[in-house]
């Protein structure tokens, strides 16, 4: 039977999936408004 | 750790629109992580209003949130691809209530240790820590098992770990991704105040003497009892199974002794329910004879009966057997209430009798079907890797009445094998030739129950699968989700019975063997699957009729005028066609994920100045627009306000007040001063006079 992993066969955690797409947010997965940049 | 400030905080019912962008199954499995907070918190949230700050959940790049309220209208939180489990969508809903990760407090260093030379170049940052002037852990614990906490592996160079903890047991512990932890729920429930939650209504394992203020009816012939063994079984209570001296009780009912037809009946305390809808959950051993009987009812108190009637809701027979048995009854109940459990003695010899323990009552939807796999440990030590190793569930029947099954690969796929592994495929089914194909927005959701005793505390881990119609299979010559009988291959029961298995969709990492031997997930030596396979076409158009980017950036809301989305009345959702009543093999009545409340526009708008109409009860009400430093008021929003004129009209009250103020200080002055030289000029000519005489 086939079978498709959505996985891919990696248990790939939040900042995993946000590096591979080349993200660079604080921490892996915080955004900051203006105020809280300055 | 919270963001320090109270302007951080979110209302206690967070308002949300779900933006037409997310993957259909981002937003069922969205839908549920709300359920995990109005079960363990107080936060409920609500689809959008008109409210001024609220959060638009959207597919971006990536999974993110912006920590705690930023009380700038629309606050954005991306679930984008592969960001769509329910632990990943609690966490980031956890940024945007005011939450950090957990590695960053101030006291990490005594609780793991960072290896900086194993971090990547320029990544450092990311493992920070900050003062408690910054963030806040609200006086509990360093916690391995938050949802919060960086798994191992975060922001690697290579292939070893960046986070070690000092107690070596957590290193697999931190990263989950499961479930709020005890801990986390200790944070929020103490940043937000939480007393109560929405749903959960009793959690009861008989520890106690009181046994969670049930009582013995009166009207019965016979009594239950509060034991911790049985002599025909149960051995041990479901609670502890029997690992505590002078702990673990259960209720247990005789059938052995007493007359044909005597009965025992146990009530619970009255209950006061919310949102009309209840799931009960309790083990259930049968050591008595096949004939005795379990009776599940319910005692309603209304105006009309305020001594309660009686609505009999499930009736649980079965053989005797050596084990303890979890039992879901889905109740209805809108007013007042007791649960009560009638054991029966039936005609039959018995040398036991009836056991529950490990009651738990919420106002959630149960699950639709449940998976018992027992003996679950020799499963562990024998099945090889691979195919080889494969399960298979019994058949089940979604509401709709698609045909579905479940495979768990016990040691997990060849290429990884220190997993579970679970898959998800349609097979054919009685109603197939009533159904639509391909199989459109079915979501299955596969839950490894945590058997914690209370609900509250279970970590469960669980993944969804949402059926898209519009999926190719790998050779793109046919849909993947289409009849598996045209699709699918031939396969057979442990009965014989042949049957076509459609193409399976899963993960094969859906837990490690470190975690499934961790919490309760495995206890008497048996693990539980549950099951629900429902409709989430409803989901298909979530953004409401007004558009909320009317709110976004309240700076610039006077030049954004509000777009109404026609485009959700023209979608046509692609719903299953039945036309004749589906089989299925739910006992219980299934109800489905309450639709998204998307606000009805007024037939006849009267708001004026871009003013949104709702319909509140009925009726039509003005959401008026405001920003930081201005707003319209008024039933149709025909008044405007701002900071300015209020600014000037305490500037203006001011000044008036002390020009009023000076006048009279003035005219004051004035007149004494006038006074005083009378005085002194008739005081002067009295010492002439009397100098003269």
């Amino acid at each position: 039977t086939t079978e498709i992993d959505v996985d891919g066969g990696i248990d790939q955690d939040i900042f995993d999936i946000n590096e591979a797409l080349g993200l660079d947010l604080f921490e892996g997965d915080i955004k900051f408004d203006g105020m809280q940049e300055r | 750790n919270s963001i320090i400030g109270d302007n951080y905080r979110w209302p206690h019912v967070v308002p949300y629109v779900l933006e037409d962008s997310l993957e259909m199954n981002a937003k069922g499995l969205i839908l549920k992580a709300f359920e995990q907070y109005r079960l363990k918190t107080c936060i409920d949230f609500r689809p959008w209003e008109g409210e001024k700050n609220y959060i638009s959940v959207f597919k971006g790049s990536g999974c993110w949130s912006y920590v705690g309220n930023l009380q700038e209208g629309l606050q954005q939180l991306s679930i984008g691809a592969n960001c769509d489990r329910i632990g990943t969508i609690q966490h980031e809903f956890l940024h945007a209530l005011g939450f950090w990760h957990e590695q960053s407090r101030s006291d990490r260093d005594d609780y793991v240790s960072i290896i900086w030379d194993r971090i990547q170049p320029g990544k450092d940052h990311n493992f920070n820590k900050y003062d408690d002037k910054t963030s806040d852990s609200l006086n509990v614990p360093y916690d391995y098992d938050s949802v919060m906490h960086y798994s191992q592996n975060a922001f690697r160079n290579g292939t070893e770990p960046t986070i070690i903890t000092n107690i070596p047991d957590f290193m697999d512990v931190i990263g989950q991704r499961m479930d709020f932890s005890d801990y986390d729920l200790q944070k929020l429930n103490r940043l937000y105040n939480c007393t109560s939650s929405l749903s959960f209504m009793d959690t009861c394992s008989f520890e106690l003497e009181n046994i969670c203020g049930m009582i013995q009816s009166s009207d019965d012939s016979s009594d239950w009892q509060r034991l911790s063994q049985v002599p025909a079984g149960p051995n041990t209570d479901h609670t502890n199974m029997g690992e505590c001296e002078d702990s673990g009780y259960f209720m247990h009912f005789n059938t052995s002794a007493g007359a044909v037809g005597s009965t025992a009946i146990l009530e619970s305390r009255i209950l006061y329910p919310k949102r009309g809808f209840q799931c009960l959950q309790f083990y259930f051993y049968n050591s008595g004879h096949e004939s005795d009987r379990l009776y599940v009812w319910v005692r309603e108190y209304t105006s009309a009966h305020p001594n309660g009637t009686l609505r009999l809701i499930e009736e649980i027979k079965g053989s005797p057997a050596s084990y303890w048995q979890l039992h879901h009854v889905s109740l209805n109940v809108t007013s007042k209430f007791r649960v009560v459990f009638q054991g029966t003695r039936g005609s039959g010899s018995s040398n036991g009798g009836l056991s529950v323990d490990d009651i738990n009552l919420s106002e959630t939807q149960c699950p639709h079907h449940v998976w018992h796999i027992r003996n679950f440990t020799y499963l562990l030590n024998t099945s090889p890797a691979g195919t080889a190793g494969r399960i298979y569930s019994p058949p089940f029947y979604s509401s709709k009445g698609y045909a579905f099954q479940v495979s768990l690969y016990v040691n997990g796929t060849t290429d990884n094998p220190f997993n579970l592994a679970i898959y998800l495929y349609l097979i054919s089914g009685a109603n197939d030739d009533q159904l639509q194909w391909p199989c459109a927005w079915q979501q299955g959701t596969m839950i490894l129950l945590d058997q914690h005793p209370d609900i509250r505390q279970r970590m469960s881990n669980q993944r969804s699968i949402t059926t898209d119609p519009l999926t190719l299979s790998d050779s793109s010559s046919t849909y993947f989700w289409d009849r598996p009988d045209k699709v699918g291959s031939i396969a057979s029961f442990p009965n014989g019975t042949t049957f076509m298995r459609g193409p399976g969709s899963g993960t094969s990492a859906f837990l490690t063997h470190q975690r499934l031997k961790s919490r309760n997930f495995i206890k008497e030596d048996s693990v539980y699957i549950l099951l629900t396979m429902e409709d989430i076409s409803h989901l298909l158009s979530t953004q409401p009729s007004v558009s909320p980017t009317f709110f976004m950036n309240t700076s610039s809301a006077n030049t954004i005028k509000p777009t109404f989305n026609t485009s959700a009345t023209t979608k046509s959702p692609m719903r299953p066609t039945t036309t004749t009543r589906p089989v299925t093999t739910a006992s219980v009545p299934l109800t489905e994920e309450p639709e998204m409340d998307v606000p009805d526009s007024c037939p006849d708008n009267p708001c004026e100045n871009d003013g949104v109409c709702i319909m509140v009860d009925r009726g039509p009400e003005c959401r008026c627009p405001a920003g930081d430093d201005w707003w319209y008021m008024g039933e149709k929003c025909e008044r405007k306000g701002s900071a300015q004129e209020n600014t000037v009209i305490a500037v203006s009250s001011t000044v008036a007040v002390f020009v009023v103020m000076l006048v009279v200080t003035i005219t004051t002055a004035v007149c004494l001063k006038k006074k005083y030289s009378q005085v002194k000029e008739n005081g002067e000519s009295l010492n002439l006079e009397v100098n003269r005489w």
